[in-house]
């Protein structure tokens, strides 16, 4: 069974997202073989992997609903050893369609659970990364309940202070009710700008309230990594070199240390 | 009556409260009278404009679910000639509260129907500005069917542009089921950073596609607009010289002078 990463934080443009496809191609460049799945019905992880509109005739929708498994939903990538699920605007109306149903919780679960006839480079998916939308609704629960463990982007901002500890009560409620084994694997601060105080002051604040939990690697502000999903790659494929793909290599260095310490 | 402006957008992170916060305070100096509704659970306009946590007993939770009216519900703010309904994280139950209702979808414009006892500075409200979450919920929906027209706060991201489509066509068929008064009064480019050309691309992209509802004004990236929330204070009464507060001033003529023209 691969690790299942759940990347959460209801605060919009906090840069979810951005994690998780350029960490999936870390993960992939340093031997791990990855499948994201999108559950935002933003779609920006699939846009930004440059799946077009028509490869996602299959999608996280169907996983959700069951009418497909992760081996007939999943795509490959232009990044190798990188697969994923894409989302589309059907994602919308899932609430509808398993308000009712009593495992409602627990469909990306058991879905998961189900993948391990997937192969990628033919050998089976070591991460799955899953990217949620900016709410603590069915889809995000659902991730939460799949997951193994949380990790939370929390951009250098005041406002992104705000909702740090309402998603860590979320986190701990799920816990407690429905997923026993969900940890938190880490907080990584994205977006830092190292020319403004309100940066420097926000990651100080996080450290001293969250210790070990915040990962050394900061994701520096960098444009790079904005530019990079209108040519439908990962930061990695458009310019390796720039800070932002230096910063995500360390942090997937980061995760797979703090994995093997478990 | 008021008119009531819905500031919109499923994409997170665009800077729908702070145009929530600033622009409430910039028509405030030019001589409207101000409301600001905060239907987000994260509660950021109502922070950002320094309403504690004691302060929010009564809150849009209990506008939603009709516990308390305006006048009940509203305090008033440090910005002379501002007033905010805030919020709590009470507001992730309401979906759940006003679900099976019939009329779940209008309790926002009904509330606000019933305004007309609230006085700011002893005169009614000239405008009310509602800020949303980042998602196309029964808190936005509400907003919209409450709304003469929508503001679209959009930042210059690629990402950005991906939201944009989908969010027209949700208030296409707002204006065509529940509320048929419902315009665009415009779109608002922020966070615009002259030094990079992803920038300027997509605020050519959103200009040719959106032509005259694209604001003159060009909200720029200035880090004193999120400074200023930390002190629990908009930009204009942090640092009205700023080039962000400046902005949000002639942004302000110019949504005047819009609704002039109707
Ligand atoms: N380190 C960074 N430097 C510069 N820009 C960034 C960085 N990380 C993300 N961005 C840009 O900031 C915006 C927000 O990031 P992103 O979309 O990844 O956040 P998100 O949390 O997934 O948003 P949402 O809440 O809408 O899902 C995007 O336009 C993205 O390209
Ligand atoms: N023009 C700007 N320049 C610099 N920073 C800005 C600007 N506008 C907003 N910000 C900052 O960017 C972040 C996102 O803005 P804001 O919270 O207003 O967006 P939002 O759309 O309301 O987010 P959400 O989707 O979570 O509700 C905040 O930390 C805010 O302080
Ligand atoms: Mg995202
Ligand atoms: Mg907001």
């Amino acid at each position: 069974m691969p690790r299942i990463l759940t990347l959460a934080n209801q605060k919009g443009g906090v840069g979810k997202t951005t994690t998780a496809i350029n960490l999936a191609t870390a993960l992939a460049a340093i031997g791990e073989r990855v499948l994201i799945i999108d559950v935002d019905p933003q779609g920006n992880a699939s846009t930004g992997l440059g799946i077009s509109r028509a490869g996602r005739e299959i999608s996280s929708y169907d996983l959700l609903v069951g009418e497909s498994d992760v081996a007939g939903a999943a795509v490959m990538t232009d990044v190798p050893n990188v697969a994923i699920v894409p989302s589309t605007m059907d994602l919308l109306g899932v609430e509808l369609a398993i308000a009712a149903s009593s495992d409602r919780a627990f469909r990306l679960r058991d879905a998961l659970r189900g993948m391990d006839g997937f192969l990628v480079a033919g050998k089976p998916v070591t991460y799955v990364l899953i990217d949620c939308p900016p709410s603590l609704n069915l889809l995000t629960i659902n991730a939460l309940v799949a997951a193994d463990a949380v990790l939370v982007p929390l951009q250098c901002e005041f406002f992104a202070l705000e909702g740090l500890s309402q998603l860590l009560q979320t986190i701990e409620h799920i816990r407690s009710t429905l997923n026993p084994r969900l940890s938190i694997q880490g907080v990584v601060m994205t977006m830092f700008d190292k020319r403004n105080n309100l940066s420097e002051q926000v990651l100080t604040d996080v450290r001293s309230e969250m210790g070990d939990l915040v990962y050394d690697t900061v994701i520096p502000r960098n444009v790079r990594l904005s530019e990079a999903p209108s040519y439908g790659k990962p930061a990695l494929l458009y310019d390796l070199k720039c800070a932002g793909s230096q910063a995500y290599l360390r942090l997937a260095t980061e995760v797979i240390r703090r994995e093997r310490r478990l």
